[in-house]
């Protein structure tokens, strides 16, 4: 009977997780090996592509007049540079989107809106950027990322290209990323990883730790007997899936280094309020 | 609190605000 708990646990969070997130990772595989049959996606691999291409970027927070003063006249290196930021005003607008999905996920864990309001907060704030860097893995080959729910393939040549502290932000999840895929995780196996994360009873200013740590005690129990049961030739999986928790803290520690950055040196940028919360005093 | 005030929303609230 316990076994049959922790398999309906399972499937309980993959079917949440297919709720809250609208691509999934086998879309996304199949988008990035041509083997769908929707349109392929639009590749944005320079300055002229993401001109092109920035009308099917998510960016419904963006006034029509800011869009508009491209056309002023503005020299090159000014046009390029308001692309940069209108373009990082967009990956903001999905993050924080993304972060709501996250929530959302978060409250289907059973148990989790009985844990102290002060703690869900906690958990979502230092998990966040870790569980948004494990939904990116699977949009990311060695070459590029899917952005826009799989419509756009950016080049990661492209991304490095930006300007500092642009160029930056990404390469470490583009080297995490192809080390992470390696370990062919599907939908329903990330459902319980991202679970895992959330509930992290070693967060600063927990509490009450103890009852998150049973729920996680509970979702890790889960996890080993689905891997064990969905991957049933790949050795020390379990081992290998935990270990990757150190590297998404330095992950994080990096991600917010750049965003210290971009803050001192880009004074035209503001980050999206909801971003602004979890950033703020984050390590 | 206040800190987090939209995080609180998102917790409090049934379904996903639409003002994101």
């Amino acid at each position: 009977p316990e076994a049959a708990d922790l398999r309906v646990l399972a499937k309980h969070l993959y079917e949440s997780y297919l709720k809250n997130f609208p691509l999934t990772k086998a879309k996304a595989r199949a988008i990035l090996s041509g083997k769908t049959s929707d349109n392929a996606p639009f590749v944005i691999h320079d300055m002229k592509s993401l001109a092109e291409g920035e009308q099917f970027i998510n960016c419904r927070q963006l006034p029509r007049q800011e869009q508009r003063r491209t056309s002023m006249g503005l020299i090159q290196s000014e046009l390029q540079s308001e692309l940069e930021l209108r373009f990082f005003r967009s990956c903001q607008s999905r993050s924080a989107e993304a972060v709501s999905e996250v929530t959302e996920f978060a409250k289907s864990i059973p148990g989790f809106v009985n844990l102290d309001l002060n703690d869900q907060v906690t958990l979502l704030k230092y998990g966040m950027i870790e569980v948004l860097i494990i939904m990116m893995s699977p949009l990311m080959n060695k070459d590029g990322t899917l952005i826009s729910y799989g419509q756009i393939f950016m080049t990661r040549e492209f991304i490095k290209s930006l300007r500092k502290p642009f160029g930056e932000i990404m390469e470490p999840k583009f080297e995490f990323s192809v080390k992470f895929n390696m370990l062919e995780l599907d939908d329903s196996d990330m459902a319980l990883f991202l679970a895992v994360i959330i509930l992290s009873g070693d967060r600063p200013g927990l509490l009450n730790v103890k009852p998150i740590e049973v729920l996680q005690e509970n979702v890790l129990h889960s996890m080993e007997l689905h891997l064990k049961m969905n991957h049933p030739d790949s050795l020390q999986l379990f081992a290998k899936v935990l270990q990757k928790m150190t590297d998404l803290r330095q992950l994080v520690a990096h991600h917010v280094q750049v965003m210290q950055l971009m803050k001192e040196t880009e004074i035209d940028m503001c980050l999206h309020p909801l971003l602004q919360e979890i950033m703020k005093d984050l390590y | 609190k206040e800190k987090h005030k939209i995080l609180h929303r998102l917790l409090q609230n049934s379904t996903s605000p639409v003002d994101l």
